[in-house]
């Protein structure tokens, strides 16, 4: 009925389709979730994005403008995407050698929540940094790990 | 983890 179990991206998560919240121009939506360690979100569904965006804040209208956010960032670093597979090609090959921080994860646009409970499935929780060698070969795995190669790559000026 | 029940519960006492 009115709770609805959904795994995307890595989160395990129930949300509560009679809490729902829409935005002032009407392109967004929230739903108010609980995911199965019991942490609080705000599942967020965008004009045009079949998958929800997972916002820890406690405000719905944050979570909007978060998810928003990320959008729009996400949107600039995918027109970019082949210079991204590039360096993870380098990164692979040993042609290319830099660490990846947890800090560079923090900055890409993809959700915390996310990127925890990532790291959590592959054993890695509270790791602070990793060698790009080994992130560029779990891109292969999961491709989102491209917006944190990204950041890295721009810390690292190997991408401007 | 949580049941999906205390999830359901802890959801309902989130509701306006």
């Amino acid at each position: 009925g009115d709770f609805i179990p959904l795994r995307s991206d890595w989160i395990s998560l129930f949300y509560d389709t009679g809490h729902k919240v829409t935005s002032d121009d009407g392109s967004q939506y929230a739903f108010r979730a609980i995911t199965t360690r019991g942490e609080y979100l705000w599942l967020v569904f965008s004009a045009g994005k079949t998958r929800g965006y997972h916002a820890e804040t406690t405000c719905p209208h944050s979570a909007f403008a978060e998810a928003r956010e990320a959008l729009t960032y996400r949107r600039a670093v995918k027109s970019r995407w082949d210079d991204v597979r590039a360096v993870a090609r380098a990164l692979r090959r040993g042609k290319l050698r830099f660490d990846v921080l947890i800090e560079d994860a923090m900055e890409s646009p993809l959700c915390a929540m996310g990127t925890r409970h990532f790291l959590r499935s592959f054993g890695l929780s509270g790791i602070k940094r990793i060698s790009g060698f080994k992130l560029a070969w779990m891109m292969l795995i999961e491709p989102q790990l491209g917006f944190v190669i990204y950041q890295a790559a721009l810390r690292e000026g190997v991408l401007s | 983890v949580i049941t999906k029940l205390a999830a359901y519960e802890l959801l309902a006492q989130e509701r306006p």
